[in-house]
């Protein structure tokens, strides 16, 4: 059972400035983490932890006016992140996928 | 068209009409297959849409489209990013030869689009990491798409059986035998095979295709449909390992399994 994984992430999300609780941001954090506790559901039935978060993340998706349907916070950096300063300092950090090493794959549609 | 899918399963679909070829929460990719021929089943990519949906403060959202003979450099409304917002420059149009190769890059996704037309018909390659790939909110629909299944068994086309048929020179299963490529033009086996050999010295399933291509169309672009589509996962594949197929993939869509 992840639910701590969940946690984790909603909390590192959402202690920068840029989730303050009444930002697009916030909600999007808990869209994704309400998305994470989705795919914990079936390892983590009957766990404490992960009951109190979901009720957790109703209350707050009700205190702040949530809308369940919207995008998520993108997928959130694991490390640092790398790339040359001048293009981080272009445009917001959420803009540059920054997955430590991201597991890519590959899809292709050609000929008849 | 022939279908490499995420998980390396190799298969050869008619999928004529439009079929979604990516569907999650930040992009959908369809495309719309025709006969390369009057009654053949093997059909082509003539049109390709490809949807980014609006991300935060980084896109709005921007929609490509492009159609046979029609590769445009940039979206729909004529830009080239990601519109006004602040991180507009994390998506991207390169066009790499006028009206032939163009790249998408949506960095915010991590995510590389190569789109090509190759003779009449349009071909199609993405590198996306697997945490996006799998980013559809309602679980239950997940990714019912031919990127991520494959496609129906119905759709499936036995490419190989093609083959044996023309090299013996009989017609193959279900009508899918090589008509002749056109009224009084056919393309016969030998012919076909040298051809591909020539841009495809590695007799996997791009050569196959390949051959498969030459028999029903008599098009020789198809030879480099197949050649880019290699350079395509050359660039984009990140298991070099993986780079040649040998073993198609036959099961139903929805049973991920290892290839071959």
């Amino acid at each position: 059972c992840k639910i701590l994984k969940c946690n984790s992430e909603f909390w590192s999300a959402t202690a920068g400035s840029q989730a303050a609780a009444d930002s697009p941001e916030f909600c999007a954090a808990l869209r994704t983490y309400a998305l994470c506790t989705r795919r914990t559901a079936r390892t983590c039935r009957g766990d404490l932890a992960f009951h109190s978060a979901v009720h957790g993340i109703e209350d707050l998706m009700g205190q702040h006016n949530c809308s369940r349907e919207g995008p998520t916070a993108p997928p959130r950096p694991r490390t640092p992140p790398g790339g040359d300063s001048q293009e981080r300092n272009d445009s917001p950090e959420t803009c540059h996928y920054r997955q430590a090493a991201p597991n890519y794959t590959h899809c292709g549609l050609f000929g008849d | 068209p022939h279908l490499r899918t995420f998980t390396d399963r190799f298969q050869t679909c008619m999928v004529r009409g439009a079929w979604p070829l990516i569907d999650n929460d930040y992009l959908n990719v369809q495309v719309t297959n025709t006969p390369v021929l009057p009654g053949s089943a093997a059909t082509a990519t003539s049109k390709l849409t490809i949807i980014f949906k609006n991300f935060q403060e980084c896109v709005e959202q921007k929609v490509y489209q492009a159609e046979m003979d029609e590769l445009p450099a940039a979206f729909a409304d004529g830009s080239k990013n990601g519109g006004d917002k602040h991180g507009a420059n994390s998506l991207k149009i390169t066009e790499k030869v006028s009206g032939q190769h163009v790249e998408i890059q949506a960095k915010y996704i991590g995510t590389t689009i190569v789109v090509r037309q190759v003779g009449r018909y349009l071909t199609f390659a993405v590198r996306m990491p697997e945490e996006v790939v799998h980013a559809v909110e309602d679980g239950d629909s997940q990714g019912l798409y031919l990127c991520l299944r494959g496609c129906p068994l119905s759709q499936q086309i036995d490419f190989q059986a093609v083959h044996a048929a023309a090299a013996q020179g009989t017609r193959g299963p279900h009508g899918a035998s090589p008509p002749p490529a056109a009224p009084g033009d056919t393309f016969p086996y030998e012919t076909a095979v040298a051809k591909c050999k020539e841009k495809l010295p590695v007799e996997d399933l791009y050569y196959q295709a390949c051959v498969f291509d030459l028999l029903t169309t008599g098009d020789v672009n198809f030879t480099l449909a197949a050649y880019y589509a290699l350079e395509d996962v050359r660039s984009l594949h990140s298991n070099k390992d993986k780079l040649h197929l040998y073993e198609r993939t036959r099961e139903p869509p929805g049973r991920a399994s290892a290839s071959g």
